[in-house]
């Protein structure tokens, strides 16, 4: 019970402290157990830092800076135990065209290195531009989903057509 | 363990029988709001062995099946198929007679759903174990669907434990 | 108490259909007060169609429809009670091009209409290229912000400069 | 009565004296992650008399004084200040001499905080009164934060009671 806990912890936790400072450009961050009488009972704090900034819990760092401290904790945990298939559902939203970058980067990194096939779902474009290959869901009838395989082309005008 | 291909039919707003190519690397898909994107995952997961319907959005498992839209009627029968390239022969014993796998699982209104393996009938234990070896499954760290980041964010550091339960 | 609230209620549920339709470019969508044995405990239960859809709760939605829905609901509230200002952010992140059109459309003619001014924090182009005017902030130095005027070119240069 | 400008000094990460003009019609605010739109937002509630340090993203109030950067030190002292244009002369009666009303915050670590009206000492209550008169205040249904809308979708029908109270 415990003993596993602390060595998926200290795992997860070294994964998440390289996955942070690639998709922040540097900076620094960390998890922690808190303390419980009951071990098993301990949750999971989060610290960081992005570059230049004091190191805080995630709760005081903005919109985007905390969406991305927990996709950095998602793959950390991912990469812990890699499975076949990988789907990301809109992650990406709140992220701005820097922090977008880094993150397809790092989907890349993580593609050559396990292996795993990303299923990933988006509305940035700088995201659909680095895809190896893109599916259109349209509802043409209303109310009936089909699916087209499209280039960057028609994926944008698709996202427009609504 | 690779997956390969996965179809729908009667799936939630996919009426049609309709089919996605996965391969190596990196696919996108796009389309505009309400369009049918996440219901993708949705049919990846139900697949794989979700067992409750809230999971699935929904208030009983038939929420899954086309309910319907203003041109064409509802269907009482929803599948989808998850083809497998098993090449590197890693599943578990009892499926690993063969390259290709097809998991399926086929829901009736009212009659609830079952799953195959190569066309054979199966349990869902041995579905959920099938898996579950593989690291993945329909509650995997690795499924992160639309809304899961923002959860992680605003969770209290107790609900955040199950990662790395996950990861154990 | 009770009678104030009823009152409240019919007014926000009028403006909600109509504001509904405006951002979904048609459909239907209405509030209900859930059954309570006491009335002022009662919840606002949401209901919507969008167009070619059948009336569901607003939970069987996409994450999008949802986001337009709540939307609406926020500016028939506001629309009953009208206020000098009205900041929005980032409520635009998991709207596709159509419907951030529509919204933004919608904007301007609730500001033509009651003359509230709006401080609008997006990312999305098409929301930049909407606004009367734009204010960049930057961190140029690092955990310092700065507030620079700027056109939509300079907008979107700040945007991919992270 | 309208907003016209908004002067922020060691608020948060605005630690040199910065002015956001506010115009009519609509004034967009862009700028990369972590960058400070969000801290605007919470300088504008702030002014109007906020009084919970959670709803300001800290832990106590003092978290909104700009707490140092690699390059700066931390600051002791940060304000607000809010400019009106009461041309209409529709503020409330105690307030209602001026053409131009300047409402300003002062918060000083460890020894809590003050308003002014046009430079006289004001009760907090009082502050909060002169916008609650124009529908507005801190916790205004048109003050919509970065989550909010995403915390209306996910909330039980009782907690959204409060949106038809506001416009009651
Ligand atoms: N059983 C069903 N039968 C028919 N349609 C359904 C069924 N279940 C869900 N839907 C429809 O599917 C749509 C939602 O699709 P989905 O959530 O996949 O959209 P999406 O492409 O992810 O959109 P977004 O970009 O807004 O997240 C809803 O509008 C809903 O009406
Ligand atoms: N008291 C303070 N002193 C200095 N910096 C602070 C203070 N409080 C918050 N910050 C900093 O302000 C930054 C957050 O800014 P804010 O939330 O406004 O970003 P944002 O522009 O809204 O970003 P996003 O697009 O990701 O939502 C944090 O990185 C935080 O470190
Ligand atoms: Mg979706
Ligand atoms: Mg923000």
């Amino acid at each position: 019970g415990r003993q596993r806990l602390v060595v998926a912890f200290e795992a997860v936790n070294e994964h998440f402290q390289k996955l942070f400072s690639k998709l922040f450009g540097g900076g620094d961050a960390h998890l922690s157990l808190t303390e419980e009488d009951d071990p098993l009972d301990a949750g999971l704090e989060i610290f960081a830092s992005p570059p230049g900034k004091k190191m805080q819990v995630m709760s005081l760092l903005s919109g985007g800076e905390q969406a991305l401290t927990a996709i950095a904790l998602v793959f950390a945990a991912f990469l812990t135990n890699p499975a076949p298939i990988c789907v990301l559902d809109e992650v990406d939203a709140p992220l701005d065209d820097t922090n977008v970058d880094r993150f397809c980067s790092l989907l890349s990194e993580i593609a050559k290195l396990t292996g795993t096939r990303f299923l990933i779902i988006t509305h940035h474009r700088m995201t659909m531009a680095r895809m190896d290959r893109l599916f259109g869901v349209t509802m043409a009838e209303r109310g009936v989903s089909q699916l087209v395989s499209v280039d960057l082309r028609g994926a944008e005008q698709l996202r427009d057509a609504g | 363990m690779q997956f390969s291909k996965l179809r729908l039919s009667g799936f939630k707003s996919f009426v049609d029988p309709t089919e996605l190519q996965i391969d190596a690397g990196l696919t996108g898909v796009v389309g505009p709001n309400g369009c049918g994107k996440s219901n993708l995952v949705e049919a990846l997961r139900w697949v794989m062995g979700e067992t409750s319907a809230k999971q699935m959005r929904g208030g009983e498992m038939d929420d899954v099946i086309f309910g319907g839209s203003s041109d064409r009627p509802a269907r009482n029968i929803a599948e989808v198929q998850l083809g497998i390239d098993n090449s590197d022969r890693r599943a578990p014993v009892s499926f690993n007679d063969h390259d290709d796998l097809t998991i399926s699982r086929r829901i009736e209104r009212g009659k609830g759903s079952g799953y195959r393996v190569n066309g054979k009938d199966s349990r869902a234990r041995d579905v959920q174990l099938l898996f579950a070896d593989s690291a993945t499954g329909a509650r995997a760290t690795g499924l992160v669907s639309q809304g899961r980041i923002g959860a992680i964010i605003n969770a209290k550091p107790r609900d955040r434990r199950h990662l790395l339960e996950e990861a154990a």
